[in-house]
């Protein structure tokens, strides 16, 4: 999954 | 950072402005749902909890606070400031309708059980369906002020604008986030019957007037 606690949208 | 993304942040933060500069010029919030507006703050403040330990960008940042500071400045001036010009007898939608569902959806459904990350998808959902309150009051009050529809164009518009995005970071950087495209898509497609109006009225030097 997308780099989890790291979310880079607003 | 893609075109699609950055003009997606372009409207979703020229949408905010329209609003805020509707209410604070005309010093009215007729019109305007403010349980929307409520749930838009909810959406940023669980959604960027990780604005001070996860440092992204400059830019990242710096959005982030200004979404937080402007949705918290709007809804202190629908419920405060300018209350006695807020519209609530035809703001009546049940946000708990909204905010329970999406509440138990995130602890089912999220890419990782862990408190941020569980609010984080919580925040995703619910900005799916935020805009429910703020439609259905255009609904029930059959028209929109023309300001007032362009601010929930260019708020449509972001969403998507952001499925483009998903598109481009998908075939280009193999990033795909299913739970953000799902709930993108619901998001814009809440917005197709307003956007159908918007384009054969609005642009057309009409006002926004549902069928009642």
């Amino acid at each position: 999954p997308p780099g989890v606690g790291k979310h880079d949208e607003l | 950072m893609n075109i699609f993304r950055f003009l997606g942040d372009i409207s979703h933060l020229s949408a905010i402005i329209i609003l805020l500069l509707k209410i604070w010029k005309s010093r009215s919030c007729a019109g305007i749902s403010g349980k929307s507006q409520l749930l838009f703050a909810i959406v940023f403040t669980t959604r960027y909890l990780d604005l001070f330990t996860n440092f992204i960008s400059f830019y990242n940042t710096s959005m982030k606070v200004v979404y937080v500071a402007s949705s918290y400045a709007t809804v202190w001036m629908i419920y405060s400031k300018f209350k006695a010009t807020y519209d609530g007898n035809h703001d009546t939608f049940r946000v708990e309708f909204l905010i329970v569902p999406t509440a138990i959806l995130s602890f089912l459904v999220n890419h990782d059980f862990t408190p941020l990350e569980i609010l984080w998808t919580f925040s995703i959902y619910l900005e799916s369906v935020a805009i429910l309150p703020q439609l259905f009051m255009v609904s029930k009050t059959g028209e929109a002020e023309t300001i007032t529809s362009h601010y929930l164009f260019a708020l449509g518009i972001y969403r998507t604008l952001y499925l483009f995005n998903w598109i481009w970071r998908y075939q280009f950087e193999e990033f795909f986030d299913l739970i953000a495209i799902v709930a993108g898509l619901v998001q814009t497609v809440l917005y197709c019957d307003f956007f159908y109006l918007y384009i054969t009225k609005v642009l057309k030097g009409k006002k926004l007037s549902l069928p009642a």
